[in-house]
Parts: structure tokens; sequence; C-alpha cells
């Protein structure tokens, strides 16, 4: 009798689980495409910049690399050799020009 | 069979996950210790 | 029982699943409530004049921080669509995302310093029906910290 029970309450629970599941679903792709409008909202579009000061600010003394790219762009970085100190990042567009902006405080 | 050892990571502009550049960052952390 | 036992595992896969599904969802709203609240800024900013020419970066971008005695090397396709860069020190690389993060424009929801006044103008920045993800990363992390705050209590008792 117990089993049986145990069985009844697991198939509801697993209803639920699976209508909160597909909840989710529905909610991230209402909300990437309410982030999508919002992003491209020309009023949005406009006053969507970070300052190299902001940015400074983020990363102490760093020397900063900013990349402006088509979407696509591949951004590729080989796997280092183990003890080397010899880093490589390439970059390829098939759809237009790469910004690459050097910002650095000094 | 192993695969073979990935050479590279890839990010693709406005596609991939944040989760790439954490993936990417750590790599290099460590400086290509498997 | 062994129809039991199945279920059993269904019900934890889809819970965790869900847990999966609920974090990547609050991550978008990380997201919409930074870009907006980077906008409100640049906005309210913009009141004394804008920036200055060639002070600003237009998003998306992605950023790669190196330390600065780091030599870089870089070579250029003359058209621009490849470039290929050699450090001789380590570097990492950040989206915009992040640094808006980093910037406290998600009001600090992901790191749980958010106070009540940011978690009123977060709310107000996301779709009605998805406020309380955001009430739930605040009280997330307002339980952890009272949890964490009654177990030093504890400790010290």
């Amino acid at each position: 009798k117990e089993v049986v029970e145990r069985l009844r309450y697991l198939e509801a629970e697993i209803e639920d689980l699976e209508l909160k599941e597909k909840e989710l679903d529905q909610q991230k792709l209402w909300l990437q495409q309410s982030i999508k409008n919002v992003k491209e909202d020309s009023t949005n579009k406009h006053f969507s910049y970070i300052t190299h000061e902001d940015i400074c600010d983020c990363f102490n003394g760093d020397t900063l690399l900013a990349i402006q790219a088509p979407a696509g762009t591949q951004l590729e970085v080989p796997l280092p050799h183990v003890g080397q100190k010899k880093y490589q990042i390439n970059l390829k567009s098939n759809s237009g020009p790469i910004h690459v902006l050097l910002i650095n405080k000094e | 069979t192993s695969l073979t050892p990935k050479t590279a990571l890839l990010y693709k502009f406005n596609r991939s996950p944040s989760e790439s550049l954490k993936e990417i960052n750590n790599m290099i952390k460590q400086g290509g210790q498997r | 029982a062994q129809e039991c036992q199945n279920l059993e595992v269904e019900k934890q896969q889809r819970i965790e699943r869900i847990k999966q599904k609920r974090s990547q969802l609050q991550e978008l709203l990380l997201q919409q409530i930074a870009f907006k609240n980077l906008v409100q800024r640049n906005q309210h900013k913009e009141i004394w004049g804008p920036p200055s020419v060639n002070s600003t970066i237009q998003l998306p971008f992605l950023v790669i921080n190196t330390s600065k005695r780091t030599v870089i090397d870089c070579s250029i396709s003359s058209d621009k669509f490849e470039y290929l860069f050699n450090f001789d020190n380590a570097f990492e690389i950040h989206d915009d995302t992040d640094l808006l993060k980093r910037m406290g424009m998600s009001l600090g929801l992901e790191t749980g310093k958010c106070s009540s006044e940011d978690l009123r103008t977060a709310k107000s920045l996301v779709p009605k029906a998805l406020e309380n993800y955001v009430t739930d990363m605040y009280t997330k992390h307002d339980l952890f910290l009272e949890s964490s705050q009654t177990h030093s209590a504890l400790d010290m008792a």
C-alpha cells in the first residue's frame, strides 16, 4: 500500500516539475527577446557605451585592449605550451573589419 | 580511444556564452597544464 | 518499488535541470538590469553634456587585460579582418556583461551586496512577471548572509 501511495505521490511531483520546467523555458525565451528589444531600441543604443575611465577603474593598472568585432567573429586561443610564457590570440572575421583599441591610464 | 587533445579554445562574438571566456581564462591561468 | 526508484531518479534529474534553468534566467535578468542601469546612468550624466570624443566604447565589445609589463606583439591583415596577438605574459578576456557587473551596474545582486533600495531599482528594470526571480537572488544572499552571521554568532557563543 505504501509503495503504491509513494508511486502516486512521485508521479504528481514529477508532473509539477515538468510544468515548472516548461514555464522556465518559456520565460527564458521571453526574456531573451525582451533583452534583444531593449538593446536594439535606438535611444538605448545611443546610451549603451562605457568610458575608458570606467574600464581602467575595473582593472587598475593593467594594460587593456578593447575589441569590437562583427557578430560571429572568431576568437581563438591556442593551448599554451606548459612552462613557456607564450600566449596567443587569433581574431578572424568574415563579415567586416575588427577594431582594437589600446586603453592605458598612463 | 582517447580524444585528440584540444589545441585551442574558441569564442564567437555575440554567439558564445560568457562561460567560454571563463574557460579560456582558466586555461591561460593554468599555463596549459592538463 | 523498482518503478518508485526510477521515478526518484527522474525527479532528481528534473530538480537539477530546473536549478540550472533558474540560474540561467537569473543571469539573463542581471544582464538586463546592468544594461538598463548603464543606459540610465549615461542619460543622467549627459545632462551635463556628452562625453568627450574618443573617450567611450560602444557595446558590445571584449576587453583583454594583462600586466602592464607584458610585451604584446600584434600582426594585422591589411583589411583588418584578421589579427594575431602574441603575449609574453598571461592575460584575461572579459565580455561587456562581466565589465558592467564589475562597475556595479547589476546593483550587487550577484554578490549579495544589494541594498533594499537597489532591490527596488532592480525590480523596476525587469518585466513584472519576472520580479520574483530578482527577489529570490536578493533573499538567497540575504538568507546566506543571515545564516553565516548566525553561524558566526553561534561560534562566538
